[in-house]
C-alpha cells in the first residue's frame, strides 16, 4: 500500500507544471524515504531530478518500493482539477496498474477522486557524479526567468560567465547582442532578493535557451534558484520545493568544435 | 561553431 497526503497540495501542482513541458512520461519511484523521479528529455540534453521527502508529507506510507510510470500530460490534467488550497492524497495498491488522486477542499465539504492508469516504463537511471562546482550562484528565481526570456530574443544560446565581480549572461544573434550583468548584492532587506556567488575559479559555459526557458517553468516553486557550474560539465539549476525537497535540472553545455 | 553535447557523455547509466 502506498499513500501520501499533502495538505499544501499546490506544491504538487507546481512540480507538475515544472516538468510537463520537458517530459511526457516518467516513473515516480516510491520508497519509505519519499518519492523520487529522474528522467531525461527525448534528446538526452537535459535531465530532471525531483525529490519529495517522506517527512515533508502530512501522511506518508509506503509498505514496499514501487515505481509508478505515469503519462505526465495526463497527470498534469488531473492535478489541474485540484484547487490551489486543496489537500492532495496519492494512493496506490501494491502491484496495482492504477493510481488514485484524491482532492479535498480545506473544509472537507468537497472531495474528488481521479483514477489514472499506470504505465510500464523501461527507464534507465543515470549515475550523477558528486561534483564540487567551481561556481555556485544563487539569485531570485523571477530574475533568472526574466533574464533567460529577454536574452532568448537574441539567439539560441546564452553564455553564462561567472567571475569574482559577478555573473554575466550574454546572447548574440541577427538583431544584435545582449549582456546582463548581476553583481553580488551588498545588502538586502529580504534574503530571497539576494544574489550570492561562491566561486573557486571563473567559469564560462554556453547553454541552449530552449531548455533554460523550460526550466524556468519551476519559478513558481521557490523564491530563489541556484545555478551550479564547472568547466565542461552540465549546469545544475535547482529550485527548492518548500522544505520537502527539490526539482533539479541538469543541462549539457554547448561545446566548441 | 558550437555543438550541443548530450548528458550521456557525462553521466553513466547505473
Amino acid at each position: 500500500m502506498f499513500e501520501a497526503r499533502l495538505v499544501q497540495g499546490n506544491l504538487l501542482k507546481k512540480v507538475l507544471e515544472s516538468l510537463k513541458d520537458l517530459l511526457t512520461e516518467a516513473s515516480w519511484d516510491c520508497a519509505d524515504t519519499g518519492i523520487q523521479l529522474q528522467a531525461m528529455d527525448n534528446s538526452h540534453v537535459s535531465l530532471v531530478s525531483v525529490q519529495l521527502r517522506a517527512d515533508g508529507f502530512d501522511k506518508f506510507r509506503c509498505d514496499r518500493q514501487l515505481s509508478m510510470g505515469m503519462n505526465l500530460t495526463s497527470m498534469s490534467k488531473i492535478l489541474r482539477c485540484a484547487a490551489n488550497d486543496d489537500i492532495i492524497t496519492i494512493k496506490a495498491q501494491d502491484q496495482a496498474d492504477n493510481v488514485t488522486f484524491v482532492f479535498e477542499s480545506p473544509n472537507q465539504e468537497k472531495v474528488a477522486d481521479y483514477e489514472m492508469k499506470l504505465m510500464n516504463l523501461d527507464q534507465e537511471h543515470l549515475g550523477i557524479p558528486e561534483t564540487d562546482y567551481a561556481a555556485v550562484i544563487k539569485l531570485p528565481a523571477a530574475e533568472f526567468q526574466r533574464i533567460i526570456k529577454d536574452l532568448s530574443q537574441f539567439g539560441e544560446s546564452v553564455v553564462i560567465s561567472c567571475t569574482k565581480e559577478g555573473v554575466k549572461f550574454s546572447a548574440a544573434g541577427d538583431i544584435g547582442v545582449g549582456n546582463i550583468k548581476l553583481a553580488q548584492t551588498a545588502s538586502v532587506d529580504k534574503e530571497e532578493e539576494a544574489v550570492t556567488i561562491e566561486m573557486q575559479e571563473p567559469v564560462t559555459l554556453t547553454f541552449a535557451c530552449r531548455y533554460l526557458n523550460m526550466f524556468t517553468k519551476a519559478t513558481c516553486l521557490a523564491p530563489q534558484v541556484t545555478l551550479s557550474m564547472s568547466p565542461e560539465v552540465p549546469l545544475v539549476v535547482e529550485y527548492k520545493i518548500g522544505d520537502m525537497g527539490h526539482v533539479r535540472y541538469y543541462l549539457a553545455p554547448k561545446i566548441e568544435d | 561553431m558550437s555543438r550541443q553535447a548530450t548528458l550521456d557523455t557525462f553521466f553513466a547509466v547505473r
